[in-house]
Parts: structure tokens; sequence; C-alpha cells
């Protein structure tokens, strides 16, 4: 059975791909079966739902600028559709002649290719999502380089003014998508990466001010300052490449590890 | 549009159940 590494992808894809291999199952076991219904309607409002999908996939694509994405998602969209047209012709095999193998393999293959489409489509989307917290990451990283340029009070505010708002939007994110993780250890490991960098924050900031005090009044206090400071910002710059890191895992990568 | 691609997902996983649905009762019977 799949494991799906987010709640949300767990919460649309668990149901269907558990039906999904029961069906596998059934199909293995008893080949002939009996007559099929007319399934014309089901899938009718199936192919509605892929083209409905379809759309909004390509708008999406459309509206990103995210190169990735626009790679990722035209494949998983191609799979959807081509699997609508497999339920189609199945039901119109079936229609002709209620007892076709041909067609029960032709619904399987379907209802299967639906399933590792909107599994792709949702894994690309997902991935997408990551990515963009990753560079606000990133942006903090940045933040956090200059550091070594700040040698005045005022320098120290602007500092801080720019650097707040970019760490309280990547914990904010950090923290939600920590939420929606169904794998624990990851969960846990960004708690704990979040929980030392909120910490080590005012930390660090007192760290700046006792060097930029430590510089104008000059004296030997100064590289002890400045050890403290850099030590700080490598702690905090250590936790956030723990984050980026931990962001990108999956829980297949996990199996690898196995 | 992400709420929505989540939302048109969510509608197609669940037709795909229903047809599933459909044609597991058929053949468990």
């Amino acid at each position: 059975m799949p494991v799906f590494h987010t709640k949300t992808i767990e919460g649309i894809l668990e149901p269907v791909a558990l039906q999904v291999s029961k069906l596998v199952i059934l199909h293995e076991e008893a080949e002939d079966g009996n007559a099929m219904p007319d399934l014309s309607y089901a899938v009718h409002v199936v192919k509605n739902a892929v083209d409905n999908l379809v759309k909004v996939g390509y708008d999406t694509i459309n509206n990103s600028d995210d190169q990735l994405l626009k790679q990722d998602m035209p494949p998983a969209l191609q799979r959807v559709e081509e699997a609508s047209l497999y339920l189609i012709q199945a039901s119109d095999m079936l229609r002709a002649d209620p007892f076709s193998a041909p067609a029960r393999k032709k619904l399987i293959e379907g209802s299967r290719g639906i399933l590792g489409g909107t599994s792709a489509l949702l894994l690309a989307f997902d991935e997408s999502e990551v990515r963009k917290i990753l560079r606000i990451c990133k942006s903090v990283l940045e933040y956090l380089a200059i550091t070594e340029v700040v040698d005045s009070m005022d320098d120290l505010v602007t500092f801080v003014k720019n650097l707040s708002p970019v760490i309280t939007r990547m914990t904010k994110e950090v923290d939600s998508r920590e939420k929606e993780l169904t794998h624990q250890v990851h969960r846990e490991m960004l708690q704990r990466s979040l929980e030392q960098v909120k910490q080590l924050t005012p930390i660090l900031i007192s760290g700046i001010k006792i060097y930029v005090i430590s510089k104008q009044a000059g004296g030997p206090a100064v590289q002890d300052a400045q050890d403290n400071r850099d030590y700080t910002v490598q702690k905090v710059s250590n936790e956030i490449h723990e984050i980026i890191r931990v962001l990108q895992l999956t829980t297949y990568d996990e199996d690898e590890w196995d | 549009n992400a709420p929505e691609m989540v939302k048109q997902a969510r509608i197609l996983a669940q037709a795909t159940s229903n047809l599933v649905n459909s044609i597991k009762g058929q053949a468990e019977t």
C-alpha cells in the first residue's frame, strides 16, 4: 500500500487507493466474473472530474514561475487524461459485451492510471509548495550571512527590522508544513530545529549588540564578542540547513535507507 | 489555484471511488 507523506494527499488518495487494491485482488482471483452493469454514468462523472482537474492543473502551470512544476505536472495530467479514456473505452466495450475480459482489464488500468496520475500531480504540486518554503529559508540564511557587516547600532536596527519578518514567515511556514506531514520522525525533527531557531534568535540579536558595543568601546573584549556572535550565527544557520534538509525528505527516502 | 486543485483532485478521487465500488460490487457477487 502506498504511503502518502502529507495529510492532504493521504486524505484524498488513501480511500481510493484501498478500493483500487481490492479491485485488483478481486480481478486476479475471479478473472471471469459476472456480467457488468452499465458503468457509463459513473465513468462520465469521472471524465467530468478529470476534465475539471486538467483545466485547473494547466491554469496552475500557466500561472507558476516554477520551472520544475511546469516540467513535472504535464505528464501527470496526461496520465490522468489517458486513464479516463481507458475507462470510456471499457464502458463502451461493456455495453456491447457485459462479460468482456479486455474491458475489465481496461477498467483496472484506467482506475490505476487515475490514482497514479492524481498522486503524481499532487506530489508535483506539493514539491513546488515545499520549494517556496525552501526559498524563504534560504533568504533567512542570506540575511544571517550579512551579520558580520553590522558594526553600528543603526545597522543593527536595520538588520533586525529586515530579519524579523523573514524569520517570522519562515517559522510560520515550517510550522504549518510540519503539521501537514504524516511522518512522525520528520515532524519531530522540524519541531526541534524550529524551536532552536526561535530560542537562538534573541540570543543572536543580543550577541550582535554586544559586539557593536564592544567594538565602539574598543579593547580586548571585541574578539570574544565577535566569536560569540559568529558561534550563534553558525548555530542558527545549522538549524536552518537541517530544516531545509528535512523539508525535502519523503518517506520514500526513508524506505531507501532501509 | 492551490485549494482549487486540491478540491478538484478530491472530487476526482471520490468519483473514482464510486466507479470502483460499482465495478467491485459486481465482481463480488
